[in-house]
């Protein structure tokens, strides 16, 4: 049946690179990266995987405007995964036409 | 995904949303977020965990918003998004709801922002107000509006559904979402229409269907009740 997803308070006064720790009180890390990996590859085929996570860390910096890019690497840092596959997972979500 | 903003008879509007994606384990990763400045909270969104846009959200007594993909269907559109995100600096669909709902002062404050700002492909806003009357359907296109489809309840368009496609153009002969979702609207009525109502029409087959991952309704001037459920598969 339907049910209510968890609630996390995010401070927007805190520094980018831990604001987004609350969600780890409400998931499990390694089920965060197991289902970002299962998105990636669901979404994006194997060699183009790897062209686009080279691509990725070549340009990282110029792409990833403020707050997000800070956001997105406290993420990473906290997970444990590789910052191109945090930014992928960001654009397989926007990518369903793909 | 199916987007619903309407008003009632009293002037109160409402806002409705099915966020439809083939990827079970994305119910699982399903999150509200209070973003918080100052110990207040600025403004509210769901999401899923690891993706800091978003595309459901609410500015209290300000605006809702939702998008909804625009899909052309066309296999480059891809090519194009990484293109226009990588080459251009255009900005993520997500992260300029998230921007507006952050910044925009008030309703027409938030339109205009989700009008004009580039960003890196197609897709639909779909916004409220808290006032009557302040509802409408954006229409964009990369660079800025392709149309704008507001609410007339003077002369009966006192709802609008947003699904997947232009909304001057019929929806593709498989896809019965939007015409569903009229019928119940009109009949549920304007008098009848409240934020349970709503949620009745985003339940109804195939409004709702076996890739709803959550329903969220929402509406500006009561933010108390933002309420999001995610859907079993």
């Amino acid at each position: 049946s339907d049910f209510a997803p968890p609630t996390i308070d995010i401070n927007l006064d805190d520094d980018p690179q831990v604001r987004w720790l609350p969600l780890f009180k409400a998931f499990d890390s390694d089920f965060l990266k197991k289902a970002a990996q299962e998105v990636i590859d669901s979404t994006i085929p194997k060699w183009l995987h790897k062209v686009l996570r080279a691509l990725v860390k070549a340009s990282e910096k110029f792409i990833l405007p403020k707050p997000y890019g800070e956001e997105i690497r406290g993420m990473a840092s906290h997970v444990g995964a590789s910052l191109s596959d945090i930014i992928l997972l960001n654009f397989a979500y926007e990518a369903t036409a793909f | 995904c199916t987007s619903i903003v309407a008003q009632d008879k009293a002037g109160n509007l409402y806002h409705g949303r099915n966020l439809d994606y083939p990827q079970s384990v994305l119910r699982n990763l399903t999150v509200n977020v209070n973003f918080r400045k100052n110990g207040k909270i600025s403004y509210i969104g769901t999401t899923f965990a690891g993706y800091v846009g978003l595309w459901t959200g609410q500015s209290p007594y300000k605006f809702t918003v939702s998008g909804d993909q625009r899909d052309k269907g066309h296999r480059w559109d891809f090519w194009k998004n990484m293109f226009s995100a990588f080459m251009l600096r255009r900005s993520l669909v997500s992260w300029l709801v998230r921007e507006t709902l952050e910044k925009a002062e008030d309703f027409e404050d938030a339109a205009l922002r989700l009008s004009k700002i580039p960003i890196i492909t197609g897709v639909y806003y779909i916004v409220a107000g808290a006032r009557a009357g302040e509802g409408l359907v954006i229409t964009r296109d990369r660079k800025g509006p392709a149309d704008i489809w507001p609410l007339n309840p003077l002369q009966g368009g006192w709802f609008r559904v947003e699904t997947n496609f232009d909304h001057w153009r019929p929806a593709p002969a498989k896809d019965h979402r939007r015409e569903a979702a009229e019928k119940a609207m009109n009949a549920t009525g304007q008098e009848h229409i409240n934020m349970y109502s709503l949620y009745k029409v985003l339940s109804l087959s195939p409004v709702c269907n076996s890739i709803t991952i959550y329903t969220t309704t929402m509406s500006a001037a009561s933010p108390e009740k933002y309420t999001t459920l995610v859907r079993p598969p």
